[in-house]
């Protein structure tokens, strides 16, 4: 099946928004 | 009416759920006392939430442990998922404590929610941190020690990820050998 990853740029994104 | 973009408003799913423990060293209790359960979480926004809000590995009283696993899997041995496993191993310095301890540990958190082991993330348990006053210790949990494509794969990412050069080799222990170990460590298995 489909599996859900992330980038660790993305990860790194999402630290600060609110 | 503003529209906003869904990816502003709904939270990004993980994968695997993941539960955060932390181990405090109290020897006037019982070793399984000691270890609690923070919370568990499965979007990247409560990953930060819980990560921002906690103390940092390097700021943790010598003696005390972060594990991060996979949810319904206990951060020991003996859980039916871990025992016949094993570990990658990283061994830091007394001096690493305050320039690499809190990058190995987050960069290894980032990896594992975001199954950055591509097919073989499966094979990914979890990862624990022992603050200790003779060295402080990263390892990565395995489910299987006799799967070498997996664990080979996962050390290389591992290493890559954490940016440790090449020819610092890191072992990877089977926890079998690690109970039964007569010496004060275990022989590796793998090595990358």
């Amino acid at each position: 099946g489909s599996k859900i990853f992330y980038e660790r740029s993305f990860l790194l994104q999402c630290r600060n928004s609110p | 009416s503003t529209l906003l973009s869904p990816d502003a408003l709904i939270k990004h799913p993980l994968q695997n759920k993941w539960a955060l423990w932390f181990f405090k060293n109290d020897r006037t209790k019982e070793w399984t006392a000691n270890l609690k359960l923070v919370t568990s979480f499965d979007t990247v926004e409560d990953f930060w939430a819980l990560y921002n809000h906690v103390q940092k590995a390097s700021k943790l009283p010598s003696g005390c442990d972060y594990s991060l696993f996979k949810d319904g899997i206990q951060p020991m041995w003996e859980d039916g998922q871990n025992k016949d496993g094993g570990r990658w191993l990283i061994n830091l310095n007394k001096q690493q404590r305050h320039s690499d301890l809190d990058n190995f540990w987050l960069e290894t958190l980032l990896c594992l929610i975001g199954e950055s082991f591509e097919e073989y993330s499966d094979d990914v348990n979890g990862a624990v941190v022992n603050v200790r006053n003779k060295g402080d210790k990263l390892s990565l949990w395995t489910r299987d020690a006799t799967r070498p494509d997996a664990i080979m794969k996962i050390g290389k990412k591992l290493k890559d990820s954490l940016k440790i050069p090449i020819k610092i080799a890191i072992g990877f222990q089977a926890h079998t050998d690690t109970m039964t170990k007569t010496g004060s460590t275990a022989r590796d298995r793998f090595r990358v």
